[in-house]
């Protein structure tokens, strides 16, 4: 049983080395009769330089959506945060009969934008 | 295609970016 | 058999990029075929422009990120004076 083990193992080593030789063959062949005179790249070469911007799409993919995730997080706690900060005040502000100070114009708009 | 996938990923990313700089602006004004 | 199994796949996965490989052997020959080649590379090379942009914009999201977070720790402080106050 173990001899059969053996030989199957092997059997696949040399397809296995069979088949990386073939393709080194074909991208050669393919090189070599490629007319480089184009200034064009072959066949081959792009093959790789395709595969390569896929994956590095993949990659810069999956950053971006990282980044987005981590961004409405921390934007959602500023908005909690700043409610909680102007609501205390108000408070504080009635507590204390201080002259509720109206929120400018300006502190309007950025209070609506916030929303 | 991959060509229009990564051209809808940068505009998105130039949106984010201006309602980034809105959203602290407004941030910053509140909290003076 | 999982091992086999990963065998079989990485042996059936050579076979695929073998038979992809053999369809463009006679690309550079056929007019047309070169064209789509060219066009190809011509496409290649927009993507990578359009992923170095990506590149740089997920790079500033990045440091926006940075701000925010120092903007909320800022807050964070305000809230605790607001609270100490009370």
């Amino acid at each position: 049983m173990e001899a059969e083990v053996d030989k199957l193992e092997l059997m696949f080593q040399k397809a296995d080395s069979d088949l990386d030789y073939i393709q080194c063959r074909l991208e050669y062949e393919i090189k070599t009769n490629y007319p480089a005179s184009t200034g064009k790249k072959n066949p081959v070469t792009l093959l790789k330089e395709l595969s390569a911007i896929k994956s590095r799409y993949q990659t810069l993919h999956v950053r971006f959506k990282s980044v987005a995730v981590e961004q409405k997080e921390t934007k959602t706690r500023i908005c909690a945060i700043l409610n909680n900060t102007v609501t205390m005040i108000q408070e504080l502000q009635k507590q204390t009969d201080l002259e509720m100070s109206p929120l400018s114009k300006e502190e309007e708009i950025a209070a609506e934008q916030l929303k | 295609t991959l060509k229009d996938d990564v051209s809808v990923l940068v505009d998105k990313a130039c949106v984010t970016s201006r309602e980034n700089s809105g959203f602290m602006k407004a941030a910053k004004v509140l909290m003076e | 058999s999982s091992e086999l199994e990963q065998l079989c796949s990485l042996i059936n996965k050579k076979i695929g990029n073998i038979e992809k490989t053999l369809s463009l052997r006679n690309c550079g020959q056929e007019p047309i075929l070169k064209n789509t080649l060219n066009k190809i590379g011509e496409d290649i090379i927009v993507v990578n422009e359009l992923l170095n942009q990506l590149e740089l914009e997920i790079e500033y999201q990045e440091q926006t990120n940075s701000s925010l977070k120092e903007l909320f720790a800022t807050l964070e402080e305000d809230y605790k004076d607001v609270e100490h106050l009370k």
